[in-house]
């Protein structure tokens, strides 16, 4: 059997709130490293990764690797029935094809379980190999957010531009053009304030504003995002999820013909 | 034109 408590439940609301508009139905994979998703957008152009290591929840169990195939908009909504309090477990016998969600309010006083059919799910897994980023960027989350907000008004794609004067945002439309510079600043009185650019060399690489939005529906998750980006590789724009794990986005790059 | 590259060109499947 597989079955996992986390009492900050509210984390688990907040993933789910990070990828169900990018990714329809995917797979949950249990193992005795963690709670696991990959999956990609129907048009494969965008991937996330999810992990929640097993040593992040009060209890653990995994008798055997389980892969649960769940529709995200119907997770979102059995898991928007908890409470933000609430602890949350999640349960599924070995051969049966549901899942079941447990809340418990932190006082015990009230005890709900929300029964969920699995789905077969035929999905690609994709190797990830672990790469060199030419130019990593870690900035407040919110910050990030509101600039992709920003010059979504402006236009459809983000040119994001990494040199040693800091890192550039630029978008062009049929309103007119905008750009937003950010400076490294590690002299801040809270370290989720502070812009920490690392730079090997200058990189230059376009992205669909479209998928950066999505992407931000993460901010909530953690203070502080980390870009990296390469000539010719996926931008990865991850999210810790309170030191038991992460959510990375991947986006292939625009590329001119 | 651009065109969006695919995200299964870059990387390998298992």
């Amino acid at each position: 059997m597989f079955e996992l408590r986390l009492v900050q439940g509210s984390l688990l609301k907040k993933v789910l709130e990070s990828i169900k508009d990018l990714v329809n139905d995917a797979n949950f994979d249990c193992s005795s490293t963690g709670f696991s998703l990959q999956a990609m957008d129907s048009s494969h152009v965008a991937l996330v990764a999810l992990l929640l290591r097993s040593e992040g929840f009060e209890h653990y169990r995994c008798d055997r690797n389980l892969t649960m195939g769940m529709n995200l908009a119907n997770m979102a909504k059995m898991l928007k029935c908890a409470g933000n309090d609430d602890i949350i477990t999640i349960k599924a016998d070995d051969g049966t094809d549901t899942v079941t969600f447990m809340f418990e309010s932190p006082s015990q006083d009230k005890i709900s379980d929300f029964e969920m059919k699995l789905m077969d799910i035929d999905s690609e897994h994709l190797g990830i190999p672990e790469a060199e980023y030419e130019a990593i960027i870690r900035m407040p989350s919110a910050e990030f957010a509101r600039i992709c907000r920003d010059l979504s008004s402006i236009g459809d794609t983000v040119v994001i531009s990494v040199t040693k004067e800091g890192v550039r945002f630029s978008a062009r439309g049929d309103i007119g053009a905008a750009n937003i510079v950010c400076r490294q600043n590690a002299t801040v009185d809270k370290p989720e304030d502070a812009t920490i650019i690392e730079m090997q060399e200058p990189v230059t690489l376009t992205f669909a504003l479209r998928y950066m939005n999505s992407f931000t529906k993460a901010t909530p998750l953690a203070e502080q995002v980390t870009i990296s980006m390469s000539s010719d590789l996926p931008v990865v724009v991850e999210y810790k999820v309170a030191g038991m794990g992460y959510i990375r986005y991947y986006l292939a790059p625009k590329i001119e013909e | 034109v651009n065109q969006q590259q695919q995200i299964t060109s870059f990387f390998s499947k298992k």
